[in-house]
């Protein structure tokens, strides 16, 4: 769903933030 | 058992996408959806985080979003 995927991208951005 | 419909969620794979164009989070995610890799979510973000971190793709924002890319 869509906010399936909407989860998803935040829970990328989010280990990734902390790396970037 | 896998096919040659499957995807695969590689750094080869992200490599290319992000060499044709610009791409957001969602935008990768899309490419490497749970039901055409098989992977579950939490392994899709796991996975794409660290192939995100090994490429350090270049950043920059169109639209106001954050897009990943990558020079050949």
């Amino acid at each position: 769903s869509n906010s399936e995927a909407d989860e998803m991208a935040a829970a990328l951005e989010a280990e990734l933030n902390d790396f970037m | 058992t896998p096919s040659s419909s499957d995807v695969l969620l590689t750094e080869d794979a992200v490599r290319r996408y992000l060499i044709r164009k610009p791409m957001t989070t969602k935008d990768l995610l899309k490419k490497f959806q749970t039901k055409r890799t098989g992977l579950s979510s939490e392994q899709t973000v796991n996975v794409l985080a660290q192939i995100l971190k090994r490429l350090n793709p270049e950043r920059k924002n169109i639209n106001d979003k954050m897009h990943f890319y990558l020079t050949e």
